[in-house]
């Protein structure tokens, strides 16, 4: 499906719910820890699938991992890191985006595998 | 920036990469300049040249447009959602999803189409991955891992020149300028005011 600009694609072709295919996850703002909330193991398979969190038997209980999971998240996209399912996050994680993990083996260098100072500021170190 | 576990790269010798097209996708020229400028964003910065080849099952970069299954263990999911994946080196093989809106050379920031994707943008970024960058957290890079609907970002950042010359090395041709620009429509759901990603 190529077009030389948006205005030529038809009309056809243009979803009936236009906000993507992970807005559903945007019911789930609010949600904390203990609660237990249809759509929360969609979001497991989610961050399981970008490399948030092991594969599991995914349930609807807001568990320690998931909260873990998504302050992970947090710190990799600059948000507060407060583990839970604000506006801001959910926001971030609707958005259309590349298929490759964000952790890859447990392992990143983005925020979440950098080092920090014990005040908590990352620090953006370069070998040369 | 960061990079895939094990830092891989092209080896030091291949500075000379080929990269052709899945035949069966039958892309037009249109489509094509898209990829030969995304090359040229990477190219710029650093002593690697990559030249476009009919020959498909000999390239170094191999790119193909899929939709759902397509054999890798990376199924597609339709509009929207994952758009791209690619391979660390390498493997040189870069997926695009079939199933998108692309927008190949018109003013995605001006769609009315909130399922528009600017191809551009989304070539840039996976051709990072090929040559062994991972997703960043700065918001401005081409790295980053999202990209909202309607945007179009193509020019390196900071953060991914010096990545990817932490790998290479600098173009000598390189005059240290990278300005990073993005153009959103008023669809942008953006709300911390900053640029976009994949």
């Amino acid at each position: 499906r190529f077009f030389p600009n948006s205005s030529s694609i038809p009309r056809s072709l243009i979803p009936t719910n236009p906000d993507g295919k992970w807005d559903a996850f945007k019911n789930l703002t609010g949600c904390h820890a203990g609660e237990n909330v249809d759509g929360l193991a969609n979001l497991k398979n989610y961050l399981h699938y970008f490399g948030y969190i092991d594969k599991n038997n995914f349930t609807d209980e807001f568990d320690d991992n998931l909260k873990s999971a998504i302050k992970t998240y947090q710190l990799n996209y600059n948000l507060n890191t407060t583990g839970e399912l604000d506006g801001q996050t959910l926001e971030q994680i609707v958005r259309p985006r590349c298929g490759v993990a964000d952790i890859v083996n447990g392992t990143s260098s983005m925020n979440s595998g950098k080092k920090t100072t014990s005040s908590g500021i990352h620090i953006h170190a370069v070998n040369h | 920036y960061s990079f895939f576990p094990g830092t891989p790269r092209w080896p030091a010798g291949k500075t000379d990469l080929t990269y052709a097209f899945l035949p069966a996708n039958n892309l037009p020229d249109s489509v094509k300049a898209v990829f030969s400028r995304a090359f040229q964003k990477w190219s710029a910065v650093i002593p690697l040249t990559f030249t476009e080849t009919s020959s498909y099952v000999v390239a170094d970069i191999r790119i193909g447009f899929h939709s759902g299954d397509h054999n890798d263990g990376e199924p597609f999911d339709g509009v929207l959602g994952t758009l791209a994946h690619a391979f660390s080196p390498p493997t040189g093989i870069l997926h695009l999803d079939g199933d998108e809106n692309w927008v190949v050379d018109g003013d995605v920031a001006a769609s009315a189409v909130v399922s528009a994707v600017d191809l551009e943008s989304v070539a840039v970024h996976e051709l990072g991955h090929v040559l062994g960058l991972g997703h960043s957290s700065e918001r401005e890079a081409i790295m980053y891992p999202t990209i909202s609907t309607g945007t179009r970002k193509v020019d390196l950042a900071g953060d991914d020149v010096d990545g990817i010359q932490v790998l290479y090395g600098s173009n000598p041709n390189y005059n240290g300028s990278a300005t990073s620009t993005t153009t959103t429509t008023t669809q942008e759901r953006d709300t911390s005011g900053g640029g976009s990603r994949f």
